[in-house]
């Protein structure tokens, strides 16, 4: 899977997310990716978000729209609410990983697997990449 | 405001059976160059959605990743890809699952959402409406990687099963 999220100079956000699923998958399975508000999330009053791991979970947890309300009703801190997030899909036996943007430009990046492929950049210089902790 | 771009490229357990060490150089330069894609775009003034968008193509391009070319194969040795986008200025959204032959399925799901009335489309009847869109069709061999295709058979031997020890994904 790949996720790609953003917020832009107008403080707008968006979230994107790619999958081939999972070997050997059977029966038309359709993992969370596709699945607004389980795999990619993108509103404005709180956060953009795409996952990557076990869709099942993910499903269940209701991964990314879990992650914007945790921040749009409750007030928890992006990373906060990313950590809850993937603490939530760890309950419910999924692990993975997240992305996350907020319309400040805030980011934030979690996993709960050895390892995550991901990346950073931004208009104030910053650019990151990284596979392990 | 400033802007920011965060990209990831699939997570699991990547080290040390699975990984080679080119392979994971590989990987990074590709997350470099999908930051590019993006930063070209968000640098200059533009929106959020044509960044991600972007920066979605280039790692779907990449058989690095489980994405577009390069994905995992199903039981029956095809490549399903699936994709969503959406928009937080309206929360406007576009999603494809099961594509067979659309070579950019965020693409896809970005029709979806902006020239269609729906939100997710399934299977064959969305590699058609890609097709009409105007979007690059492509064999399905053209997803499919000798890595792949050796991984799906080792799935398959131990039964395909998705056991953790051996799921790619």
């Amino acid at each position: 899977t790949i996720g790609a999220v953003a917020a832009d100079s107008q403080g707008h956000v968006a979230a994107a997310t790619s999958t081939g699923g999972l070997t050997a998958k059977r029966w038309g399975r359709v993992g969370d990716s596709p699945l607004i508000g389980a795999g990619t999330y993108a509103d404005d009053r709180a956060c953009a978000v795409s996952a990557t791991g076990l869709g099942e979970a993910f499903i269940r947890a209701v991964g990314g729209h879990q992650l914007a309300m945790r921040m749009l009703l409750s007030g928890e801190s992006l990373q906060a609410a990313l950590d809850a997030v993937l603490a939530d899909v760890g309950a419910l036996g999924g692990t993975g990983g997240l992305i996350a943007v907020a319309p400040s430009g805030e980011a934030a990046w979690g996993f709960t697997t050895p390892g995550m492929y991901r990346a950073m950049a931004s208009g104030n210089g910053e650019r990151h990449v990284a596979v392990y902790d | 405001m400033s802007w920011t771009l965060v990209i990831h490229g699939g997570c699991g357990a990547m080290r040390p059976a699975n990984l080679s060490p080119e392979v994971e150089e590989r990987s990074r330069a590709g997350l470099d160059n999908a930051l590019d894609a993006g930063r070209a775009i968000l640098a200059e003034g533009g929106s959020a959605i044509d960044a991600v968008e972007a920066a979605a193509r280039v790692l779907e391009d990449d058989p690095c990743f489980n994405a577009g070319r390069g994905s995992v194969l199903t039981a029956d040795g095809h490549v399903e890809l699936d994709a969503a986008i959406m928009d937080g200025r309206d929360r406007n959204a576009g999603a494809v699952a099961g594509l067979r032959t659309t070579r950019s399925p965020i693409r896809a799901a970005r029709a979806a959402m902006e020239r269609s009335p729906h939100i997710l489309l399934t299977y064959d009847q969305a590699d058609v409406f890609a097709r009409e869109q105007g979007l690059e069709q492509v064999d399905n061999d053209y997803f499919i990687t000798p890595e792949r295709k050796a991984q799906l058979d080792k799935v398959l031997a131990a039964g395909g099963n998705f056991d953790a020890d051996i799921k790619y994904g």
